[in-house]
């Protein structure tokens, strides 16, 4: 529980998850 | 985020490799703890000589690692890959796996974006430090293509001034959530970036924090860059994938918790930037040598950084054979070590090394083996050189002596004749002593004619004498 696989909890997106739109 | 370029050029910097080729396996690591504003950061920024050679794009968990979506922390990737320093490297879908932008890693095309416009940095087969903006033709270009490239998201230095409000222009869509980017530029989190000094050495930055709690945001990073001599530089993934592994071990405090929130774990990401021992280029050197502390030490006649070319020396074989890897491949009629000699005679072909087949041993065209050649002497029977004693050529000999004992029997006769006139002219000379001579007729039936008289002029009558 101390090491292996994190959490990916401190997420830093440039870009929103949900795109509303597919990129031009 | 942005429009995808598909072919032409587009705004980027490239930056040659020095004349002089750096001293490979130059590797320095600062640790720093510094103030930004009120708050003290601890990172690393690391410069390395001559990135052609000891800078790698690694995928994760090894080749093939984009293709499956592989996830692997820092470390994971490095063990096998021997990296001296690594950092985290491009961004990459949480949720599939998926490596975003642009990838190029030790040569392989692993992926490409088809253009989109997001900060670049690779390096070309040349050496060349490519940073900005690229066409998808540009990521594709044969000509002098790229051995490592990956994407980031803002170009935070250009030419050595900062460019991010440049790059919030180009890699942005203001018509989204507005101010998500915005705040990812001014967030303060974990950060790393990767770009080059003016002196062509390759820089890694990094960055410890937690998004809205500690470390950095991009215009500190840029400035502390820019501080350092950077000259070109982009921003990589941060937050919790920000990690910094220093021979193999992690040496950086990740910002994500692990299942038990007391501790902190890295994060598994996707590619990896990796600061390596230097390795030749081809790191096999073609196959033509041997590759020691980044140099390939070439074998046979070949040459060069890579041992990817022939030399045979400056004679070139004379221009009389092909220059291959054992050495000069000598045209027929040609040897020696440069194909300077003519074959000697009797022999031909290249390298003259058959023996010419002509009859009675006679020498040959050292090219091609004919025998019918002009400009050589008449090659002629050994047994017809000589004449055998007694054996005439047109005569037999009983021909010989007769024609001999004729010649000589004509000048016995001839030698008595000419004798004979001798002495008679002799006799005669003995009776001739004056103008004249008087001969007296003689009677043949004996009477002595009556006139007898001496004849004037001195004449004398040799019958009275």
């Amino acid at each position: 529980l101390g090491s292996g696989a994190s959490r990916d909890d401190d997420l830093l997106l440039p870009y929103p998850r949900a795109r509303a739109r597919r990129p031009r | 985020d942005c429009t995808r370029v598909r072919a032409g050029s587009r705004e980027h910097e490239s930056w040659a490799p020095p004349l002089a080729t750096p001293v490979a396996g130059g590797l320095a690591v600062r640790t720093f703890v510094s103030h930004f504003g009120e708050r003290a950061v601890a990172g690393h920024l690391t410069r390395a000589a001559a990135p052609l050679r000891a800078f790698s794009v690694l995928e994760p968990g090894g080749p093939g690692g984009c293709a499956a979506r592989r996830r692997a922390t820092v470390e994971e990737t490095v063990r096998a890959a021997g990296c001296r320093v690594a950092q985290n490297g491009g961004f990459f879908r949480m949720d599939t796996g998926e490596c975003l932008g642009n990838v190029v890693s030790d040569q392989r095309r692993v992926s490409s974006s088809g253009g989109l416009q997001n900060a670049q940095f690779g390096i070309r087969r040349d050496g060349t430090l490519v940073t900005g903006y690229l066409s998808e033709e540009e990521v594709l270009d044969t000509e002098n293509p790229f051995v490592q490239l990956l994407s980031g998201v803002v170009w935070l230095i250009r030419n050595g001034s900062i460019y991010i409000n440049e790059s919030q222009a180009t890699e942005c869509d203001e018509t989204q959530e507005t101010g998500s980017f915005s705040k990812f530029v001014n967030v303060i989190s974990a950060r790393t970036a990767v770009g080059h000094d003016r002196k062509g050495q390759l820089v890694l930055f990094h960055a410890d924090g937690q998004t809205e709690q500690r470390g950095i945001n991009l215009w500190e990073m840029a400035e502390f860059l820019l501080k350092q001599d950077v000259v070109n530089a982009i921003n990589l993934d941060g937050g919790g994938s920000a990690t910094f592994v220093h021979n193999g071990t992690l040496a950086s405090y990740p910002s994500d918790h692990c299942q038990d929130n007391m501790w902190r774990c890295p994060r598994r990401v996707t590619t990896v930037v990796c600061v390596h021992e230097p390795r030749c280029q081809p790191p096999d050197c073609h196959g033509h040598g041997t590759c020691v502390e980044g140099r390939c030490h070439c074998t046979g006649s070949f040459t060069g950084p890579g041992c990817g070319e022939l030399d045979c020396g400056p004679a070139n074989c004379s221009h009389h054979g092909l220059c291959m890897e054992t050495g000069c491949h000598c045209d027929a009629g040609w040897t020696g070590p440069n194909c300077s000699e003519e074959c000697a005679l009797g022999w031909h072909r290249p390298g003259c090394q058959r023996p010419c087949e002509c009859e009675h041993q006679c020498p040959c065209d050292p090219q091609t083996g004919n025998c019918s050649i002009s400009g050589v002497k008449l090659c002629l029977q050994p047994s017809e050189a000589t004449l055998r004693t007694g054996e005439l050529s047109f005569f037999t000999g009983t021909t010989w002596l007769a024609l001999t004992l004729a010649l000589v029997f004509l000048l016995l006769i001839s030698t008595a004749a000419n004798l004979s006139l001798l002495l008679s002219r002799v006799e005669r000379n003995r009776h001739l002593d004056g103008d004249y001579a008087y001969h007296p007729l003689q009677e043949l039936n004996s009477e002595v004619p009556a006139a007898e008289k001496e004849q004037p002029g001195g004449a004398h009558n040799p019958f009275k004498d």
